[in-house]
């Protein structure tokens, strides 16, 4: 049977949203050397079933708005971070040494259904 | 929802905010590598996290440890022409456990490079500390050395200086193994003479010029191997 189309304008659609941290606001400025902040992101929108597949979506995401769509129990699709990248972070501990760290994933580049 | 400062610190491989009371000056080389990844981040060029290649060696964690040791000032220099001695110590605790060391860089720094304060050339011993020095420290205070174990490096020094360079990692390991071995090291800085023998030169300026310029800091590298896979072995 055909499944009804849900309504969703097109900004409340999955998309990559921009958000910077400043460590000044969690007060870190006084032990990070640099960066001051980095840009986050954030991943949110709707993933309606019509649209999954140009949404950047995964075939699980695919199926799984079809099987809600069917079945209301089933959870909709949501929108997650596709493609993250790192960031480097200098720094100094309590034994007033200096780090540089990398971290995994701290950037969100890209946003889809999943 | 309550901020949860301590999760957050614990994911960074802290175990509180860090309140620095001195402030270490972030030598070249740091601040190059962060550099390099901002701007491969930037470009979304990809870049392997487990790899310095500034430095030619597997590793995710770079550290600057600073010197710990204080100068000895010896009533019965060992020989006269000893100019400078000093323990070096570097606090290696904050390396983790399942940290692995790649590099160990000793990093001496005997003032700026210039050709106008030519002076005389050195002669630096670098030895181990087999026994961790009693006797006071500072300015008139012990009058005995400290027991020397293995001598790692024997050079002379030619101006203009500089920073010098030393791999410890080996040592850093054995350190690493087993704390209580970590007493430190002894430098010693002796004057050999000086090259041009019509320049009149004062070794006591030399010496007081270097005791108020000496820096010694310590770059350790390591790698997580939790955080890092192994690197693939080479095709025969």
């Amino acid at each position: 049977s055909a499944i009804p189309v849900p309504k969703a304008s097109c900004k409340n659609l999955c998309h990559r949203h921009q958000l910077f941290i400043n460590f000044r606001d969690l007060g870190w400025h006084k032990w990070i050397i640099a960066p001051r902040g980095f840009m986050a992101n954030y991943c949110h929108g709707e993933c309606p079933f019509s649209l999954t597949t140009s949404l950047n979506s995964s075939n699980y995401a695919f199926m799984q708005a079809l099987m809600s769509a069917a079945h209301p129990d089933v959870p909709h699709a949501v929108c997650i971070p596709t493609r993250l990248s790192p960031i480097s972070m200098l720094y100094h501990d309590n034994d007033d040494n200096v780090i540089l760290r990398h971290y995994e994933d701290m950037v969100v580049d890209e946003c889809g259904c999943g | 929802f309550q901020f949860q400062e301590h999760v957050l610190l614990q994911f960074l491989g802290l175990d509180k905010a860090p309140s620095p009371l001195k402030f270490q000056s972030v030598p070249y080389i740091l601040r190059k590598i962060f550099q390099d990844q901002e701007a491969a981040a930037t470009t979304g060029v990809f870049q392997d996290l487990c790899y310095v290649k500034q430095l030619g060696v597997r590793g995710n964690v770079l550290r600057l440890l600073p010197d710990q040791g204080f100068f000895l000032y010896s009533k019965k220099l060992s020989q006269a022409s000893s100019c400078l001695q000093k323990q070096l110590y570097f606090n290696l605790s904050a390396i983790k456990e399942k940290e692995e060391l790649t590099m160990v860089q000793l990093g001496l720094d005997l003032g700026p490079n210039t050709y106008y304060n030519l002076g005389p050339e050195l002669e630096l011993a670098l030895s181990l500390l087999e026994e961790p020095h009693v006797g006071g420290e500072g300015e008139g205070g012990g009058s005995s050395l400290p027991k020397m174990g293995k001598m790692l490096a024997l050079q002379s020094v030619p101006w203009p200086q500089g920073v010098l360079y030393f791999n410890l990692l080996h040592v850093a390991k054995d350190w690493n193994n087993n704390s209580k071995k970590n007493l430190g090291l002894f430098l010693e800085i002796l004057v050999k003479g000086h090259r041009d023998t019509e320049v009149n030169f004062q070794p006591e300026d030399t010496c007081a010029r270097l005791r108020h310029l000496l820096h010694a800091s310590l770059l350790v590298v390591t790698l997580n191997p939790e955080q890092c896979h192994p690197s693939p072995r080479k095709r025969r």
